[in-house]
């Protein structure tokens, strides 16, 4: 399986519908400081079932919605797609069959998160596990945030672990 | 479980003192599990000494001698089970030239080799031009970001803030 | 000792304000003395909005941001008590092109004005192009540091950690 | 009061006396990855009386002593020295009359560190104190060690204070 597009409304400083495509080989992302660059890394850890607030630089989940512009209202939600290419069959069933997998995730403001899994409604847990057997995930190693890329050699020997837990 | 992850061990430690010596141009690391002595419960170490230096403890080691480490370990376990997709959020930010070109190089085999996916975030100009694709983002509205797609050229002009981007 | 403080606090915050407006192109920023009434107990709390955002918690700016506002906290002290020596250790990292430039042109106004002297350390070719002299440090012998100064020519000759300096 | 000049030797990887010369202005400092230009920074803060091995990138004081490399053996003590400029004479005494102010220190492998101020031994309350006077020091809020610039905004506000405290 491989993730193919990422799609976001509402979230953080995205407030307009933008399409993020995945494409074999190396895609780089550039822009001035402040535009918006991680906030990308952080809608993609959030549609894969991300719960720490914290992890997305927020005291509180809301806070990914939209807060409003000098010149724009805030927004009352937030959601991101993110689109799996399925054609090698390895989905869990009841994906199997389905070249094709979306998931969406959803947060009104003052409400709970919804799932969607190609449409139907699901559950975080549902999310993570098929993010699992695709080989990633929200705290996926491979997903290095700004800065952190140095944390790994600070940290203890048993924080070290989650690299080889996911390696085996 | 236990044989499982003893043989993820030993394929990691082999790719990380691989990538290790070829992303310095030398020298030697590895890794050990320590603490306990069932691998289900021990943690991680890891040992590691650039070319012609004494070995030292890993808070020792420099800036960028840490960042192409951790990328070391992270490879070596990207070459053991393939993830799908990586992001690398502006990890060459503490690396002189030689060692960007270095990583770039290392990003290209791996996506070749491992079939990976790569979203690499970048202010390096080297980074930029060895993508296969730019995606920008710009603010021209302030506090609203818009994702445009650029070539190198644009790219360069996109480093002041304000500048709209030449079509 | 307490009015001391608070005129302290009014000319860092003066200041303080002052240069992150000038360091953003726009925007505001101030401190506050919070959780305990005398100043001589109280944290300092940092308000930071850049131009045409909504204010927002310090964590939710990016790295870049961050970067910047805490330069101008720091730079804010130095014009109310001017140090007579500032390490810089690759400050310059997170910053795009635009805001190493204002940077630079900020540190060089400070140097001027209160007489501080700088030590930068950069890995930024064009924070290397601003310095009124560079020294260069090699490890032609490997674990063994030499400082020799060199211009900017050499400087751009020693991205390559192998490379001898050129005479 | 000024910093004029900075002489390291058996420091880290600075094994042969090298001098650093401070003056007026911007001087750079440039140079690969893991060549040694952080060391200069925290031989500068070890010479003003920093004594807590984290701060260096230690685990423990001794190994800031050059600890040797494939080809040469380690050495056995480390010495930084600092000099001053006082020509305005805004010194404490005894040393307000001297236009130059040389702080030395030195660390024998296995043993304590002695300080020594224009030759004459010192304590290490006494150094921090004189660098204190030129509004400076180990731990001054204006030497900012690498990654640290971030740390800034991220600290709680009573850790904050430090900064304030300097201007005043
Ligand atoms: N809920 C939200 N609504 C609107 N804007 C938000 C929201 N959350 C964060 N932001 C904005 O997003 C900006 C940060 O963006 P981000 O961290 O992605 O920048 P970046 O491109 O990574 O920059 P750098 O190059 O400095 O790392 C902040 O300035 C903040 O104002
Ligand atoms: N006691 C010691 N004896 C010899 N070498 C040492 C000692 N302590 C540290 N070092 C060496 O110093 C090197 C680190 O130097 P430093 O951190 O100053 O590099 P740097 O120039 O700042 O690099 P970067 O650009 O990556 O930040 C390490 O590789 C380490 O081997
Ligand atoms: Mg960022
Ligand atoms: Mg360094």
């Amino acid at each position: 399986m491989h993730l193919t597009r990422l799609r976001l409304a509402g979230f953080k400083s995205f407030v307009e519908s933008t399409e993020l495509r995945i494409e074999p080989g190396l895609t780089g992302i550039v822009g001035p400081n402040g535009c918006g660059k991680s906030n990308l890394v952080e809608a993609l850890r959030w549609v894969m079932g991300e719960s720490a607030a914290r992890q997305m630089r927020a005291s509180e989940l809301d806070d990914v919605i939209f807060a409003g512009t000098a010149a724009r209202p805030a927004r009352n939600y937030a959601e991101v797609a993110l689109a799996l290419d399925n054609q090698d069959g390895l989905a869990p069933p009841p994906y199997r069959d389905q070249s094709v997998i979306e998931v969406v995730r959803r947060l009104p403001r003052g409400g709970a998160s919804g799932y969607r899994i190609n449409g139907r409604g699901a559950r975080a847990r549902d999310v993570k596990q098929l993010l699992a057997d695709a080989a990633t995930g929200a705290r996926s190693t491979a997903i290095v945030a700004q800065g952190q890329i140095g944390a790994f050699v600070a940290a203890k020997p048993t924080e070290r672990r989650g690299v080889l837990e996911e390696a085996a | 479980a236990r044989e499982k992850l003893l043989a993820a061990f030993d394929s990691v430690n082999h790719h990380f003192g691989r990538l290790f010596t070829r992303l310095f141009g030398g020298g030697e690391a590895q890794l050990r599990l320590v603490g306990h002595d069932d691998p289900l419960e021990a943690g991680l170490e890891v040992f590691a000494c650039p070319p012609g230096k004494k070995p030292q403890a890993l808070t020792a080691l420099s800036g960028g001698e840490r960042a192409l480490t951790a990328v070391a370990l992270l490879f070596a376990a990207f070459l053991t089970n393939p993830a799908p997709i990586c992001v690398l959020d502006e990890v060459d930010a503490p690396l002189d030239d030689a060692n960007v070109d270095r990583l770039c190089r290392l990003i290209e085999e791996i996506a070749d080799e491992a079939g990976t996916r790569f979203l690499c975030i970048t202010h390096h100009r080297l980074t930029m031009a060895r993508m296969d694709r730019l995606y920008g983002v710009t603010m021209e509205e302030r506090g609203v970001s818009r994702l445009v797609s650029v070539d190198l050229r644009q790219a360069d002009s996109f480093r002041e803030p304000s500048a709209p981007l030449r079509a």
